[in-house]
């Protein structure tokens, strides 16, 4: 599962 | 995760909690926009799309599937639920919304942080969303009673962003390399656009009067 930078936001 | 983020997306998720109590107690949309409604559906799809890819935590998958769901069946609900459909006033709701959706994509096309395709949707989510809520201002403009419930949910939409800003704010001094140019600036049309509704709607809290938008 790869988290893209920046978008942890909703 | 800070204070703002949390109070940003608990304001959201109340907007969304006060327009589903509204069309599922009252059975009634009046004065609601579809077409802000279907933008959204829109936002939430192309925003998180990569839902099953990238995992952030429990709290930011479960809010994720709360806002899919509930725009889903708000859509559904104006649209095919007899006795709220009826409710649905189409002769305002005339904002050729389609419209809207065509610079949002060509303008991710061009500015965006990564060309690839999660990417370029999910900027474009951003610049629809900015811009979802002109239908509903729209309709709101000429619709002269407009019901309590209604003018809290648009209050709680447009505030959510705001305290986003103040998140934004909080980041950038508290994360080294935390710059995000396109959210900051389409956050920030984002809630400028609600500024005139803001000013009426403390107009008519203040002087405790029913709220009216100027025609």
């Amino acid at each position: 599962l790869v988290t893209e930078p920046g978008h942890d936001e909703l | 995760m800070n204070i703002f983020r949390l109070a940003g997306d608990m304001t959201h998720l109340a907007s969304v909690l006060v327009l589903l109590l509204k069309i599922h107690t009252i059975k009634s949309c009046a004065g609601v926009s579809l077409k802000t409604q279907e933008l959204y559906v829109i936002v939430f799809a192309t925003r998180y799309l990569d839902i099953f890819t990238s995992f952030v935590s429990i709290y930011n998958s479960l809010m994720k599937l709360i806002f899919l769901g509930s725009s889903f069946s708000i859509v559904w609900y104006m649209r095919y639920h007899k006795a709220v459909h009826r409710t649905y006033d189409r002769e305002q709701d005339t904002f050729r919304h389609w419209f809207l959706m065509l610079p949002c994509i060509l303008l991710a096309l061009l500015i965006h942080e990564k060309f690839t395709f999660f990417e370029v949707m999910w900027t474009f989510s951003l610049y629809l969303e900015a811009v979802a809520i002109l239908p509903q201002l729209v309709l709101l403009q000429r619709t002269r009673n407009i019901d309590n419930l209604t003018g809290q949910y648009i209050f709680l939409l447009g505030g959510y962003r705001g305290f986003y800003i103040l998140n934004w704010i909080y980041r950038y001094f508290t994360e080294p390399h935390y710059v995000h140019w396109i959210t900051w600036i389409s956050g920030l049309v984002q809630t400028l656009l609600y500024a005139d509704f803001f000013y009426y709607y403390f107009l008519s809290w203040k002087n405790n009067k029913k709220l009216q938008l100027p025609a």
